[in-house]
């Protein structure tokens, strides 16, 4: 069977925080939805402008980190 | 860009707002200017006008709190969610929360009352986040000289796409 690729080792942000912001910021708005944290990542990268990889990088770890609004960024 | 479903806004032009309490980090009458030069950020360019009152409802309620703030939406601490604010409705529509665990400021240092003020008010008129950067519905927030601030193009366009411009 082909190996699973091993989950990225997550930077100093830990997992539950990157799930919190993104179900705080980009909620699943449908029940049926089952996205991966990678896909969840995806779209909050297509929103900011990153480079899309699914992957907590540099740059998506370093808006996670800045001040905000605490509204989502997709609406309901 | 976006605006929340069903673009709830607001059926008339003449709203309300009370300031509930205040935050220690300036005096009164500094955030009693922010707030008012916030809201005249979408009154200059809508029909909209905004009067302040003191005692009974208003549409638009202000107010500091941190943590659970008695909304359910508990703030987070220093950092991170600054403010947030609810779409047009009765209630709690309308009403704008900044967390009183940021260091609000009128200058650049710190966070910027104003600048926040005005992004959340956005929310509150049916204006929900835009992915254009520098747009002042932008969720991320960034400092720049409230004394030269002007509306960015994108803002005011959705903003007028729901209520039209200001007469003339």
């Amino acid at each position: 069977f082909p190996v699973q690729p091993k989950t990225e080792s997550w930077n100093s942000i830990d997992l539950e925080k990157v799930k919190g912001y993104l179900d705080k910021f980009f909620p699943i708005l449908a029940k049926t939805q089952n996205l991966s944290i990678e896909e969840r990542i995806k779209e909050m990268q297509r929103f900011f402008h990153l480079t899309v990889t699914g992957k907590l990088d540099t740059e998506t770890e370093g808006i996670i980190k800045m001040p905000r609004c605490g509204m989502p960024d997709v609406a309901k | 860009y976006q605006t929340f479903p069903g673009t709830p806004k607001w059926k008339k032009t003449h709203l309300t707002y009370k300031i509930l309490n205040y935050t220690p980090d300036l005096p009164r009458r500094k955030v009693d200017d922010a707030i008012k030069r916030a809201l005249m950020v979408w009154s200059d360019v809508t029909p909209l006008q905004f009067r302040r009152v003191h005692m009974g409802r208003s549409d638009l309620e202000i107010k500091f709190g941190i943590r659970e703030h008695g909304d359910g939406n508990p703030f987070d601490g220093p950092g991170g969610t600054l403010a947030h604010a609810f779409k047009p409705g009765p209630g709690i529509g309308g009403d704008a929360h900044f967390d009183d665990d940021e260091k609000w400021s009128e200058v650049n240092k710190d966070i910027n009352l104003f600048l926040v003020a005005a992004h959340e008010f956005g929310h509150s008129l049916g204006l929900d986040h835009s992915n254009v950067h520098g747009a002042l519905m932008y969720p991320l927030y960034s400092y720049e000289n409230p004394e030269t601030f002007k509306l960015p193009e994108d803002d005011r366009r959705r903003i007028q796409k729901l209520y039209g411009k200001k007469p003339s």
